[in-house]
């Protein structure tokens, strides 16, 4: 049975949504298993010292090796294409230099849970994708037609992650993603 | 409802409260 939704303990300072840690990594061996059967749920939180219990004791991506992604997504929304708020949605999706991963993840996700975005209830998560050569952040949103929201994403995305202005940036929408079987 | 916002800081400073460890 599903664990309950986390609460926000006392003195606790509550977010405005629940999320969940997520993690997937693609092993060497056993290569026909599916996405879904790779994607292991570490935990989910409420509060933001919750999440900092479980941010604290998971390695930074930086320090990661091999084919391996975090991901950080809203309470009742999967990590997937497939996902009913995700199917009509697309991601940000920005390349990084090695090196910067683990600085970048950690400021889109605390802009995200500190609903530093302001576009409502359209962020639907965060992806980190740890690669051999080059690492890339994605910030997924659930109405990919809808320009003004993700030039808006887009704008704050810059601001927070203080990046090059030559950094690549593409939105990529789920739908395209299906079509061509590949998130990048 | 209103909604919940916190500046990169006071997430930051929340990091080193014993609620946190």
């Amino acid at each position: 049975p599903p664990r309950p939704p986390p609460k926000p303990g006392p003195g606790e300072n509550p977010l405005q949504y629940n999320y969940g840690f997520w993690y997937s990594r693609k092993s060497q061996g056993n290569k026909s298993a599916s996405y879904d059967q790779n994607l292991k749920l570490i935990g989910t939180f409420a509060s933001v010292e919750q999440f900092w219990r479980h941010y604290c004791h998971i390695a930074r991506p930086g320090d990661l090796t091999g084919h391996t992604d975090y991901h950080l997504f809203k309470e009742g929304i999967r990590p997937m294409w497939e996902d009913n708020a995700n199917k009509n949605g697309g991601k940000w999706i920005i390349r990084l230099k090695k090196g910067l991963a683990s600085r970048c993840w950690e400021n889109l996700i605390l802009a995200m849970l500190g609903e530093q975005f302001m576009v409502g209830e359209e962020i639907c998560g965060a992806v980190i994708s740890i690669r051999y050569s080059e690492d890339i952040l994605s910030l997924w949103n659930r109405t990919a037609s809808d320009g003004v929201t993700t030039s808006r994403i887009r704008d704050t995305l810059k601001r927070i992650l203080n990046l090059p202005p030559n950094t690549i940036m593409e939105y990529k929408t789920h739908g395209d993603s299906l079509k061509d079987n590949s998130s990048f | 409802g209103s909604r919940i916002f916190y500046e990169r800081n006071f997430l930051m400073q929340c990091r080193s409260s014993p609620l946190a460890k």
